[in-house]
């Protein structure tokens, strides 16, 4: 599991 | 932001302006699936939620907005006011088959088990197979107008140049994201096939049209 889900993309 | 990034962006914001333009100047929806429509607005809907969450840039914000209010402008013109043009009749993919096991999944694989997290999943996977309808719709018919073609090969391509951008991500940032890197490659592949028709024809001045 990621630490943080950050989802900078589009 | 690295360059395959911003290219793959502008390469799906080409997409989406060619796809409305199309249609306002031809004032027709002919050959264009409004089921992908329908699919690709949820995808939009599902995964900018964010923009009421966090502010990540000027620059994200307003392609996600740009990106929302084209997908539903499209919607708006295919079921609404282009109606009359739009061909149901060939536009007959089952959407189920597509919904049901991508939101199963979502709820089985994703970074957190969160609303706003499993939305974004859902919406990573939705896109990956969202063309189906309208690939669907040109296997029936067997053609399709060089524009939709056009289309096609940037909304395609913006998802390949993204697989770059992941690399180059991985490389330089030490970043990856194994359910977008999955799906966008399950997404890139699907436009393959029409990939190779749009080089040995269309590129070559031919229409799109398939062997009956």
């Amino acid at each position: 599991k990621a630490d943080e889900p950050n989802h900078d993309e589009l | 932001m690295n360059v395959f990034r911003l290219t793959g962006d502008l390469s799906h914001l080409a997409a989406i302006i060619i796809l409305l333009l199309k249609i306002w100047k031809t004032r027709s929806c002919a050959g264009i699936s409004g089921k992908s429509q329908i699919l690709f607005a949820v995808v939009f809907t599902s995964r900018y939620l964010d923009l009421l969450t966090s502010f990540i840039s000027l620059y994200n914000t307003s392609m996600k907005v740009i990106y929302i209010g084209c997908a539903y402008a499209t919607l708006y013109f295919v079921y609404m006011k282009f109606k009359a043009t739009y061909d149901g009749n060939h536009d007959t993919f089952r959407v189920e088959f597509l919904l049901v096991p991508v939101g199963g999944l979502s709820f089985l694989v994703n970074h957190d088990f969160s609303p706003l997290e499993i939305l974004w999943t859902f919406s990573i996977y939705l896109e990956s197979v969202a063309i189906l309808p309208q690939l669907f719709m040109i296997s029936k018919t067997g053609e399709a107008e060089t524009i939709t073609t056009h289309y096609l090969f940037f909304l395609g391509l913006y998802r390949a140049l993204y697989l770059f951008n992941w690399i180059w991500r991985f490389y330089f940032e030490g970043f990856f994201d194994m359910i977008a890197i999955v799906a966008g490659l399950v997404q890139t592949i699907l436009y393959c096939d029409f990939f190779y028709l749009y080089i040995t024809k269309v590129l070559k001045g031919k229409k799109l049209s398939l062997p009956a």
